[in-house]
């Protein structure tokens, strides 16, 4: 699964996520990428998520949402409602995985519960900040 | 005064055995997604839209071999590929998403017309691509374009075991999920 969280000039953020499954997938199997507030959420004045990961769990506890939720209406933090969400009943249900995302004041949080994730963004100098374990 | 713009991408999560990731195979991926990264984060300085950039900057990743998603996807158990794709954008809770595409080169790209172009927020299979061609004039791609030797071995080491998560490490992140 690959995906993108933005935050452009507007204030607008926005999340896009694609993926081609899981390998051996059968009966038109459908993950989390697709589901709106599973693996993808963007709401202005909150923020942009986009997970990775075993996509019925993502779905299950549905992963994007919930840090969107937790932000808007328990004023947790970027980092808190990310961390409290893949390592809450993500991770207890064995769900392993991760989540870019961006909030409105532009603040890029990356979290993650197993020993690697593919990531990257933008430091202020316009240069590409890239990282796998 | 310029406001703040910013950017991030993941290019999926898993066990990564760094022990198998070799300087070649890493230097492929960090340029990947450098790339990547860097293709959305020039719509935004240009002034372009957060949904534009983050299609931008995954439809890099879609058109490179080494992620799941676009040309590279995993294979089903048919030998076949099926992506799915979505989009939101902030602005007004607008969506759209695509599920069990198999002749679209950038998912991506599709889910972003199902939001911006259609009344509906996910479009499934045929349905989907018939709106593709017929509606958004997209091209019909084969489904040899997706297919790597990579994959294809993942699937015969899979259907071996019976499973459907990877669990033979030939590849420093077979592992990885979605």
């Amino acid at each position: 699964t690959v995906g993108a969280v933005a935050l452009d000039k507007e204030g607008n953020l926005a999340a896009a996520t694609s993926t081609g499954g899981l390998t051996n997938k059968r009966w038109g199997r459908v993950g989390d990428t697709p589901i709106i507030g599973g693996g993808n959420y963007a709401r202005n004045g909150n923020v942009a998520v986009s997970a990775t990961g075993m996509g019925e769990l993502l779905m299950r506890c549905t992963v994007a949402g919930d840090i969107a939720g937790r932000m808007q209406y328990g004023n947790a933090s970027i980092d808190q409602a990310c961390r409290d969400v893949i390592h809450g009943d993500f991770l207890s249900l064995g769900g392993e995985g991760g989540v870019i995302a961006i909030d409105a004041d532009g603040r890029v949080n990356f979290e993650l519960n197993c020993p690697g994730m593919y990531r990257a963004t933008v430091n202020e100098k316009g240069e590409a900040l890239v990282a796998i374990f | 005064m310029t406001r703040p713009f910013s950017i991030a991408i993941h290019g999926g999560a898993g066990t990564i055995e760094r022990s198998l990731m070799t300087p070649e195979l890493e230097a492929s991926y960090r340029k990947a997604l450098a790339q990547s990264v860097m293709a959305g984060h020039a719509v935004l300085e240009q002034g372009g839209s957060s949904v534009d950039a983050a299609v931008a900057a995954v439809t890099v990743m879609e058109d490179s071999e080494l992620f799941n998603a676009g040309k590279g996807s995993v294979l089903t158990h048919d030998e076949t590929v099926e992506m799915d794709a979505s989009v939101m954008d902030g602005r007004n809770l607008e969506a759209g998403a695509v599920t069990l595409i198999r002749h679209i080169k950038n998912p991506i790209q599709l889910a972003r017309d199902v939001m911006q172009k259609s009344p509906h927020a996910m479009l499934a299979g045929e349905g989907a691509e018939s709106f593709a061609f017929k509606e958004c004039g997209y091209e019909y791609v084969e489904q040899d374009y997706f297919f790597t030797d990579r994959r294809y071995n993942e699937l015969k080491t899979m259907k071996k075991t019976g499973g459907v998560a990877l669990s033979e490490a030939r590849y420093p992140d077979e592992k990885k999920h979605g």
